[in-house]
């Protein structure tokens, strides 16, 4: 474990923690895209299946945010498209998820370190993660603005792949430890991040609000 | 065995 793989996961559950104080708090889910976080949900899922196949004691840390992430993200997926779903925004929430499943599992499918099903379904959680976000930008992008709150959680969120970055290159320094498919998609993941960036650190960062040209 | 398959990364 070095500092940025800590300060990654730190940076990921704030991340789920904020969304779910937004939507609990306010008592709405406007501004948030249900996909991104049912596509979240699969992700964790997919890639901690271990937990469901031997449930071994909960003895070290790594177990238990594994379950924080996948109770927290389900729960969140609870809230929007149940709970609060009169304030689910479903006009905007429209970039159609099946672009983003299907290619992630045929890549899965072509492109892994082995051709099992554990693997698999970890390599399509991997390819699955980096694209995930999208919805929610892609509802932003059409309503225009995002809250602060969402802003706050949407660079929370990006902070946590960007910060696993500098982890796989501290690991590959000290460590040499490398694991492509991971860095690759970490990079696509991140990248996709930096026009939210740039917007949150010249306008929230200063207290506005995120505003797109219509 | 499927153990060491697991990543040590989140």
């Amino acid at each position: 474990m070095n500092i940025f793989r800590l300060f990654g996961d730190l940076s990921h559950l704030a991340a789920i923690a904020i969304l779910l104080l937004k939507i609990w708090k306010t008592r709405s889910c406007a501004g948030v895209s249900g996909k991104t976080q049912l596509l979240f949900a699969v992700c964790f899922i997919t890639r901690y299946i271990d937990l469901f196949l031997h449930f071994v004691s909960l003895y070290n840390t790594e177990k238990v945010m594994k379950l924080i992430y996948i109770s927290a993200s389900v729960f969140t997926c609870y809230l929007i498209f149940f709970k609060f779903k009169a304030t689910y925004d479903g006009n905007h929430d429209s970039m159609r998820a099946e672009f983003l499943i299907v290619p992630a599992a045929g890549l899965a499918c072509l492109i892994n370190t082995k051709f099992d099903a554990i693997e698999i379904l970890w390599t399509f959680s991997i390819y699955l993660e980096a694209v995930a976000i999208l919805p929610q930008l892609f509802l932003i992008s059409k309503t225009g603005e995002a809250e602060t709150i969402t802003s706050h959680y949407l660079f929370a969120q990006g902070s946590y792949r960007a910060l696993y970055i500098l982890n796989w290159i501290y690991r590959y320094h000290y460590e040499s430890h490398v694991d492509t498919i991971a860095i690759v998609a970490g990079v696509v993941q991140t990248i996709l991040y930096c026009d939210f960036f740039y917007l949150y650190i010249t306008k929230v960062v200063k207290g506005q609000k995120i505003v797109l040209p219509a | 065995d499927i153990m060491d398959e697991i990543k040590d990364e989140l």
